[in-house]
């Protein structure tokens, strides 16, 4: 359950960060 | 076309001025109203600098995840742009909002039509299932990026890599997926892999 939520936050940092979203 | 369109009150919306159209030009032109051969263009460059100006994003972040349930994904981009002070419009398997505001009584694609044209929205979320892409398809053809969390596995493998295609394909900017899961990789490496930025917990 951990890990699925260490994804969620890595691949929404992923895509802010390619979005230019600080 | 151009639409004629009268209001007491053009700086307000029209639901709340009670503006009506009054004519619809199929060959419209605004340079027609001070025809001048050598200007050709100029009201066009001043409404235009005025509606997207020099260097500013001409486009609302929007991020499509296809993730079954409740996401954490969605959650977790919600606090990115939040901590930003966006306002943000969402469309999840549960829920449809604009900022703190829930939207009752509207799914599915009218639910995603209802926050993309909501003028208020600073950032998109719209969440989305392999099962109703599958039974309503998509209600836009363009996002700016779209998360992949995990291979979705309730649907015929084929169906799913149509799935994958189509939503895929809106994407302008990113596709972020999560390459720990192996069968998303093994999609992802049997494509076109531009635009495709793997993220990993190892």
């Amino acid at each position: 359950k951990e890990k699925t939520e260490q994804m969620a936050i890595l691949l929404a940092l992923r895509a802010a960060e390619i979005m230019d979203i600080p | 076309a151009g639409v004629d369109f009268l209001t007491n009150d053009i700086t307000k919306p029209y639901w709340e001025t009670g503006g009506k159209i009054c004519e619809v030009n199929i060959q419209a032109g605004i340079d027609g109203m001070s025809p001048d051969p050598e200007n050709s263009g100029f009201h066009f460059e001043q409404v235009f600098s005025l509606m997207f100006p020099e260097g500013t994003r001409t486009a609302i972040p929007m991020v499509v995840i296809l993730e079954d349930g409740p996401s954490k994904t969605v959650a977790a981009l919600n606090d990115v742009f939040k901590s930003q002070n966006l306002m943000v419009g969402r469309k999840t398997t549960t829920e449809v909002s604009i900022g703190n505001n829930l939207l009752v009584d509207v799914m599915g694609n009218a639910a995603s039509e209802a926050v993309l044209w909501n003028p208020m929205i600073d950032a998109a979320i719209i969440q989305e299932t392999a099962k109703s892409i599958e039974a309503y398809g998509l209600a836009y053809s363009v996002s700016e990026c779209v998360i992949l969390p995990r291979m979705p596995s309730n649907n015929d493998p084929e169906t799913v890599k149509k799935i994958l295609s189509t939503l895929t394909q809106t994407a302008v900017q990113a596709v972020v997926y999560n390459t720990d899961d192996k069968q998303l990789s093994d999609w992802v490496r049997s494509n076109d892999q531009e635009r495709y930025y793997p993220v990993s917990l190892t």
